[in-house]
Parts: C-alpha cells; structure tokens; sequence
C-alpha cells in the first residue's frame, strides 16, 4: 500500500490520529492514548483498478496499458482498506469496571483499488 | 465538485481541513462508541484504589501462569488462543466489590456489570477473589452464596451455595461462570456475593479491610457468535 503524500491523488492511505486528551476521553479511556483512524482517499482510474495499493512492476505496466487501451466499461473502482488490525482498548466502563477489549478491523494499515 | 471526487472513498466531504478534522473527530467518537455499544461515554469514573488494582493485576497475572503452565497453548476450555482477527471481539472485566448491608455474621458485596457488555456477550470464564483474615480460633466455617435479583419480584434469588473451612488467612478463588452467566442475561446484571458464619465467629474478611485486600471479581466473556448468513 501507500501513504498519501501532500499532493497525492492517486488511491492511498490517509494517516489520521485522534489523541484522546484532545476529545477529553483520556479520564475513560485507560490505554491507549490515542486511535490511528486511518482511511483511505485517492482516485483509482481504470489502468491502476483491482490492484490492492500501486503494484510498480514491468508486468503491471503492460497490463495497465492494456487495461487501458481495452476502455472497457468503465466500471468504478474504489479506493478501500486492504489490511486493517484491532484496536486493544482499556477503559472505565459505566459502573467503573475496568474493561479490556480488542475490536478488530478498527485500523487500516494498507489500501487499494477495488 | 472537482474536490469532492478527490476524497470519493472516505466519505469525509473534502471541505476546509479544519471542517474536515472536526468531522474525522467526531467520526472516530461515534466509530469507537458503536463498537463499545456504548450510547454514549461513561460518565467520570471512580477508579480502585491503586493498591487494590496493583494487587487484582498481580492475582490475574499469577492465575494466567497457572492457567499456562497446566494447558500450554489452551485458553480456560480447552480451545485455542482466540484472536480478534476471528471476528469475535473478546472482553476482559476486573470488577471490584462495593460493599452492600452487613449484620453480625454475614456481609453482603456487590459486583456491577454494564449492560452494554452483558447483553451481547457470553461468558467464557469468571472467578471471585477473596481474601480471608486469619480466623482467632481453628478452621472457620463459611458459607458463600451468590445472590441475584429475582426477576419476579424485588426479592434475591440463591443461584449457588458454597461451604468452606478457612484455616488461615489468604487468598481464595471461587469459580463464579455459571451464576455470572445466568446473570448476563438478566435486566440489571448485579450479583450479590453473602458471606456468612456462624453466631459467635467475627465477620471472615480483614476489620482493617485493607485497599490491598479488596475482593475482585475477573470475567471472560466474548460477543456471540452472529448468526451466520448462508449465500448462495
């Protein structure tokens, strides 16, 4: 996959960290200190469709040509997550509780073009 | 238009970034708030004291090498290390007592569980930790009961009755699973722990009832299996 650079446009992965402190949920929220919503942004034309991030090889390129060349119908392609993890919370639950949990697929670690 | 198809994908309308960040904020909220099944954050917790916390971490850690060392490889029932890569999200829960009415030969402790956890999940596992003072005089017969409220009516109902002979002071573990279970699926899942002896023997916690010595209650539990949607 690749990280989105400044002028990026082409499908990549948005780094994105919400710090606890800053929402005021550090008082709740034991461990971590903060969450990596990453997602995903770019466009993914019709030549770089179906190939999870930016695969850059002599044979991706001829069949991006190809591709290309085909116009075939131009069905959308979109920019999702191809890898994600959990995210491990520890945190006060209502009746102040501690409470650890892992919920998965919480961080996009790679996109990719449908 | 040109610069909302720039961010088609991650359905943040492109917009100024301060706009923008405000948004993701507050999208990160509602993500983390739905997958806790919380309607909305706790309000300020009311933390244990550090040397009850420091004491339960320690007691969990020990009970893990235990659980480890007897079934390498095997969590509490035999099967093999769960990962949330499966899909089922997991639960860890250290629950302190509060205490609740006493008489001259029985306490009572209650122990909390929210309902967010308790409504979807099953639990794996769940022990009671107590610590006994050293009783004055020979073995000292309790009688442990696990009380839940009744869901006819305002009464307590016994889901288990336990007798014990303490002989010295020390930590005791009680597996407390099924009542725990059963309480899961119940309005307000509290459960109620009596602790009785007979007439003329002291109450069978420490007077001095030290942070350090608090009981604890610790639960597995794990989402419920989502019915499975069968494509053809």
């Amino acid at each position: 996959g690749v990280d989105c650079g400044a002028d990026s446009r082409m499908c990549c992965r948005q780094e994105f960290f919400v710090d606890f402190k800053e929402i005021g949920w550090e008082d709740w929220i034991i461990h971590p200190e903060g969450y990596h919503m990453n997602y995903c942004a770019g466009l993914c034309p019709l030549h770089v469709a179906s190939i999870p991030g930016l695969a850059a090889s002599f044979h991706t390129a001829v069949l991006n040509r190809i591709k290309a060349a085909s116009a075939a119908a131009a069905v959308g392609s979109c920019c999702v997550p191809t890898q994600r993890r959990p995210l491990s919370l520890l945190y006060y639950d209502r009746d102040s509780n501690i409470v650890k949990t892992d919920i998965p697929d919480m961080i996009v670690d790679s996109c990719g073009c449908t | 238009a040109a610069e909302a198809a720039w961010c088609p994908a991650c359905g943040v309308a492109a917009s100024a970034p301060g706009t923008q960040r405000d948004a993701l904020l507050a999208l990160a909220k509602q993500s983390i708030l739905a997958k806790l099944r919380l309607p909305a954050r706790p309000k300020v917790p009311q933390p244990p004291s550090r040397g009850a916390l420091l004491t339960a971490l320690r007691m969990m850690r020990a009970q893990r090498w235990d659980t480890a060392a007897a079934f390498p490889g095997m969590l509490r029932d035999g099967r093999g290390p769960l990962r949330p890569e499966m899909g089922l999200q997991e639960y860890e829960i250290l629950s302190f007592a509060e205490s609740g009415s006493s008489t001259s030969h029985s306490v009572r402790l209650h122990f909390r569980f929210s309902q967010e956890v308790a409504g979807t999940t099953e639990i794996l596992q769940a022990t009671l930790y107590l610590f006994w003072a050293a009783p004055s005089r020979g073995a000292q017969p309790i009688t442990v009961r696990l009380l839940q409220p009744d869901p006819a009516g305002p009464n307590m109902t016994v889901a288990s009755e336990t007798q014990l002979e303490v002989q010295r002071s020390g930590w005791t573990t009680l597996d407390i699973g099924a009542a725990v279970q059963s309480l899961f699926g119940q309005e307000t899942p509290r459960l109620t722990v009596e602790l009785e002896v007979p007439e003329d023997w002291e109450s069978p916690l420490p007077s001095n009832h030290s942070d350090s010595h608090w009981p604890f209650v610790v639960a597995q539990a794990q989402a419920r299996t989502p019915h499975r949607v069968h494509r053809r």
